[in-house]
């Protein structure tokens, strides 16, 4: 339903649109650690570290349900779907690759909409911890949020014990994502 | 005109979160 775009577009207002659409999903990640139980508890020095280290992975996770892996097509948060060769040829094919990788691996779990907003919360806070003050806090935060994670998941799916652990293994992905990535250039355009 | 800033989408986001902080103090 969403239109694809064509020729009439540069690649330049391409690249500018993409860049447009991480400002709002941004914005929506900060609220969302704003709603972590024990999240705003911390200080607000570490809260806006891990929202630095972290947000990129939280984006990662989030927008791995916008692949689609048949396809080859990515829809953004703006509405609009690339192919792949559109986005390729504005230089974020390594990163588009990693992603669809990292989706498929992700989206055959097949997590509930829960499970996967408390996978996001462990995702965050999980975050590198260079420039925090309060390491313990943190650790605390992080230890109890993921034995959320692990008591919903088996309660929920008692015969695939295999599940949990696939699923913290994607942090390492998420991690490696980060570092390759969160480099890659955005084009704004400003008054 | 406008102008045309460039930045890391590190950067990008640094911006953001910073900005909501402020706002919101």
């Amino acid at each position: 339903a969403w239109p694809v775009s064509g020729a009439e577009r540069t690649s330049q207002e391409i690249w500018e649109s993409f860049s447009q659409c991480f400002t709002p999903a941004v914005k929506e990640v900060v609220e969302f650690a704003k709603g972590i139980p024990g999240f705003q508890e911390l200080s607000q020095q570490d809260q806006v570290m891990l929202l630095k280290s972290g947000t990129f992975q939280v984006l990662m996770v989030r927008f791995c349900t916008l692949f689609n892996a048949e396809e080859r097509t990515v829809t953004f948060l703006n509405g609009q779907t690339y192919p792949l060769s559109t986005l390729r040829t504005l230089g974020m094919g390594s990163l588009l690759d990693a992603m669809f990788e990292f989706s498929e691996k992700l989206g055959s779990l097949r997590l509930e909409p829960d499970e996967m907003a408390l996978f996001m919360a462990v995702v965050l806070v999980s975050a590198d911890r260079s420039g925090i003050s309060d390491m313990r806090a943190v650790e605390q935060l992080q230890e109890g949020l993921i034995r959320a994670l692990r008591s919903l998941i088996t309660r929920r799916r008692p015969d695939d014990s295999a599940l949990f652990p696939k699923l913290l293994l994607r942090l390492p992905d998420l991690r490696t994502l980060n570092n390759m990535h969160s480099d890659k250039l955005l084009a704004f355009r400003i008054d | 005109p406008k102008t045309l800033r460039v930045m890391t989408l590190a950067d990008h986001i640094s911006h953001i979160i910073t900005q909501d902080f402020a706002r919101n103090q």
